[in-house]
């Protein structure tokens, strides 16, 4: 474990703390697309098929648990949730995910590690995770002001992944037979897909304005 | 560290 993995993983767990309290303090998920959530969801229930069979650590295990289970919670406030499910925009959050789900699989199957059950899901889910924030995004985009919290909580979630990249950076050179360039590509990919968002979030922190997204 | 091939990254 290196400082700037350390700081990837407290930064995502900021990030999921923040849209909790963004949903449970406001009784809302305004601005947040809820098939971002469920892409989420299913990129750490594929990627963590390995939490019964392999132990690396208590730390890895409890992380594991967290993000499983707060992308489980955060799908279920935004649909059942009788308060939470009113404030959804259904109408906003129309980005057709199911492709991404698909040709995420399918990359996931010609491009792997090795070409096994687990590894062809971990490969499913570094994919997926790149393009989860796709429909939020365009949501963003579309929704045109963004609450603070929803802005903080984007602006995490991209932090973290640009962390774990100079994290592979330290690993690549620190450790003999390290080599994660999947992980990698789909991460630099991931953190450009921030890019926009991280300027206008830049700009409205340095004029002290609201986070504002060109339509 | 974790050998070869096992995530040990989350």
């Amino acid at each position: 474990m290196n400082i700037f993995r350390f700081a990837g993983d407290m930064t995502h767990l900021i990030s999921v703390l923040v849209l909790l309290l963004k949903i449970y303090a406001t009784k809302s998920c305004s601005g947040i697309s809820l098939k971002t959530q469920e892409l989420y969801a299913l990129v750490f229930l594929t990627r963590y098929l390995d939490l019964l069979t392999d132990f690396i650590s208590i730390y890895n295990t409890v992380m594991k648990l967290i993000f499983i289970a707060s992308s489980l919670a955060i799908v279920w406030c935004m649909r059942v949730h009788p308060i939470v499910r009113r404030s959804y925009d259904k109408d906003l959050d129309t980005f057709r995910h199911y492709f991404l789900v698909a040709a995420s699989f399918i990359l996931a199957l010609l491009v792997n590690e090795k070409f096994g059950f687990q590894e062809v899901f971990w490969a499913f889910s570094i994919y997926l995770e790149a393009v989860a924030i796709l429909p939020q995004l365009v949501l963003l985009q579309r929704s045109g002001n963004v609450d603070n919290l929803t802005g903080h909580y984007i602006f995490f979630l991209g932090a973290y992944r640009a962390l774990y990249i100079l994290n592979w950076i330290y690993r690549y050179f620190m450790e003999t037979h390290f080599s994660r360039w999947i992980a990698c590509i789909a991460g630099l990919v991931q953190t450009a897909l921030y890019a926009d968002f991280f300027y206008y979030y830049y700009i409205s922190w340095k004029n002290k304005a609201k986070l504002q997204l060109p339509a | 560290t974790a050998d070869e091939g096992v995530k040990d990254e989350l």
